[in-house]
């Protein structure tokens, strides 16, 4: 029989192989872990979701995303060590054990299935979705700025050829639509965390305007006490704040979407900066980011159990 | 497959909003094909940016002649692409 305990955590991995591995996970923890299909990408490829549930029904939850701007390997990476994380300290860390009795945790490992292949086979530097653009030579969406929540605004681009490229109207882009539908369909997510690399920074809304969110005070708060969290592991300095405030101005991202759409625990992780490789961390830095990472994400699930809405 | 061979990434330093502007400028050249890595926001912050070999020279010449401050982070970055190819090789073997 197949285990996830034979996977390497320290490497980096195709989607055949994480998808693979997924159904393992699933298989070694049959009463906690379910793999969800909420749609398909661009190219017809599935865009699975692992559910972490102890039971009980139309229970608040979580969601967690990793990866949507494909390059970002290390995203990924975490993604799966966190899986793998979430599934073990169920029963054995109570933090983990409370949050799981009272609320599911969705987590989406592989947010941009094309862009993430196209990386593996034809461009490691690949960060868009490959949707074909009418009219363009060129190709490819950035996800996290087709949200419907301040689209085509400052620090998005009209150009089908940018890097930023907003889409051609929000929620152009399926693997974007997947995640809009599921989050409005089940109506109790009470928390998103989109994870990217790498500038090491915790961020919540808004990006797209530079006035404060009106629960700023109580954001930052937390903010504060997960990067410092962060911090005690490995000493990983992160900066926090609001998205427009800390690094630019950037219309139509998730987590902005996710908060104009009642979710109050809106927050994106910007993963280690080694300041020598970029995106290109070497594999031996997954699970030290992964591990730093881990308690930050704790805090805002604990803070989201003790803090309902 | 795309390769970056004799590409680069500058870790470049802005320290003020004209700077930021010039180097926005830049990114908007398409014949430049500088790819962002870490876009250009507030001055002091990191801003990198990943230059095809063709157009290394150019851009290092621009940025010299406008002041800016740069190291370079990453040398080659085909190098470092072929090690972590070699690296996923080596676990999948194990």
């Amino acid at each position: 029989k197949r285990s996830s305990r034979t996977f390497d955590f320290a490497s980096y991995h195709t989607i055949d192989e994480i998808y693979d591995w997924m159904d393992v996970l699933v298989e070694d923890h049959p009463k906690l872990v379910s793999k969800i299909q909420i749609g398909q990408s661009y190219e017809n490829r599935p865009l699975y979701v692992l559910k972490f549930s102890t039971g009980g029904s139309n229970r608040p939850a979580v969601w967690l995303d990793t990866g949507i701007h494909s390059r970002e390997w290390i995203t990924q990476a975490t993604g799966v060590w966190t899986a793998n994380k979430i599934a073990q300290e169920y029963g054995q860390d109570p933090s983990v054990t409370a949050i799981l009795d009272s609320m599911d945790i969705f987590l989406e490992i592989v947010t941009n299935p094309d862009g993430f292949a196209f990386t593996h086979s034809s461009n490691r530097l690949w960060r868009k979705t490959r949707s074909i653009n009418a009219g363009s030579r060129c190709i490819g969406v950035d996800p996290n700025r087709n949200w419907d929540a301040g689209f085509g605004g400052a620090g998005s681009s009209s150009n089908p050829c940018s890097e930023t490229y907003h889409g051609p109207h929000a929620h152009s882009e399926k693997e974007v639509r997947a995640i809009m539908d599921f989050i409005r369909a089940h109506g109790k997510v009470k928390s998103v965390i989109s994870i990217h690399s790498y500038s090491q920074m915790l961020l919540f809304p808004y990006g797209y305007r530079r006035a404060p969110a009106p629960d700023h005070q109580e954001m930052n708060e937390l903010a504060k006490k997960a990067v410092s969290d962060l911090a005690a592991v490995f000493g990983t300095k992160y900066t926090y704040g609001s998205i427009a405030n800390t690094i630019y101005m950037a219309g139509g991202t998730t987590i902005d979407w996710a908060y104009d759409n009642g979710v109050k625990y809106s927050f994106t992780l910007e993963l280690r900066d080694s300041g020598r490789y970029g995106f290109l961390l070497p594999s031996s830095q997954i699970v030290p980011t992964a591990t730093e990472t881990w308690p930050a994400l704790l805090d805002i699930m604990v803070h989201v159990l003790e803090h309902p809405y | 497959e795309q390769l970056f061979v004799g590409d680069q990434v500058l870790r470049v330093t802005a320290r003020n909003e004209e700077q930021i502007a010039l180097l926005r400028v830049l990114g908007e050249q398409e014949e430049l094909q500088v790819d962002f890595w870490r876009h250009p926001n507030i001055p002091g912050h990191p801003v990198d940016l990943r230059v095809p070999f063709p157009n290394l020279q150019g851009v290092k010449k621009l940025l010299d002649f406008r002041n800016f401050s740069y190291s370079i982070m990453i040398e080659d970055v085909q190098e470092l692409l072929d090690e972590e190819k070699e690296s996923m090789r080596r676990s999948r073997r194990v």
